[in-house]
């Protein structure tokens, strides 16, 4: 999973 | 983005503005737990920390934006505002909550995806977040008696996490490796802590009673 979508929830 | 998700950002937003507005309204903050309050901030604090780094979408910075700012600014009208500070029950709300954050620190030293500073703090607000409602539903309990706007307030907050978890099982079956195991039972348990005052809201709403913990 790459970086970005891994931390796109809030 | 998807529905769930949406929802469960609004269900979000929505509690933390009838929290806000309440005790901007009626400039008191009887039966809310600044504990509780103390460690959203920090919840926000510790997780919004790439705010700066890693940009996903307006929408999204907007929200951080504003869930930092909504509970910070509650911490602060519960501690400073003039008038509120003297309608918060500080005999009433002692939870230890800072031991609920050395072992939330502790599990993600242990517990994490990647060993990285932000990674940890990151997953250290994912379990400071599962417990931050425990100091509010022992208040809840002490005082027995919460006014509609409390009450609304914790059913929003709970509910939040609920449409999340749908949100998690869509992206599940919809995005190939979409798997975060941390994140999916750090935040069933959070769910599962809202339970009980789930039942005992479901009840009082539904016989049209004041809603009533049991002692």
């Amino acid at each position: 999973n790459n970086e970005a979508a891994a931390h796109d929830e809030l | 983005m998807n529905i769930f998700r949406l929802a469960g950002d609004m269900t979000h937003l929505a509690s933390v503005l009838v929290l806000l507005l309440k005790i901007h309204t009626i400039k008191s903050c009887a039966g809310v737990s600044l504990k509780t309050q103390e460690l959203y901030a920090i919840v926000f604090a510790t997780r919004y920390l790439d705010i700066l780094t890693s940009f996903v979408s307006i929408y999204n910075t907007l929200m951080k934006l504003i869930f930092l700012g909504s509970s910070f600014s509650i911490v602060w009208y519960m501690k400073y505002h003039k008038t509120v500070r003297r309608t918060y029950d500080r005999d009433q709300d002692t939870f230890r909550h800072w031991f609920l954050m050395l072992p939330c620190l502790l599990l993600a030293l242990l517990i994490h995806e990647k060993f990285t500073f932000f990674e940890v703090l990151w997953t250290f607000s994912l379990y400071l977040e599962a417990v931050a409602i425990l100091p509010q539903l022992v208040l809840l309990q002490r005082t027995r008696n919460i006014d509609n706007l409390t009450g609304q307030y914790i059913f929003l907050l709970g509910g939040y996490r609920g449409f999340y978890i749908l949100n998690w099982i869509y992206r599940y079956f919809t995005e190939p490796h979409y798997v975060h195991w941390i994140t999916w039972i750090a935040g069933l348990v959070q769910t599962l802590l809202y339970a009980d005052f789930f039942y005992y809201y479901f009840l009082s709403w539904k016989n049209n009673k004041k809603l009533q913990l049991p002692a």
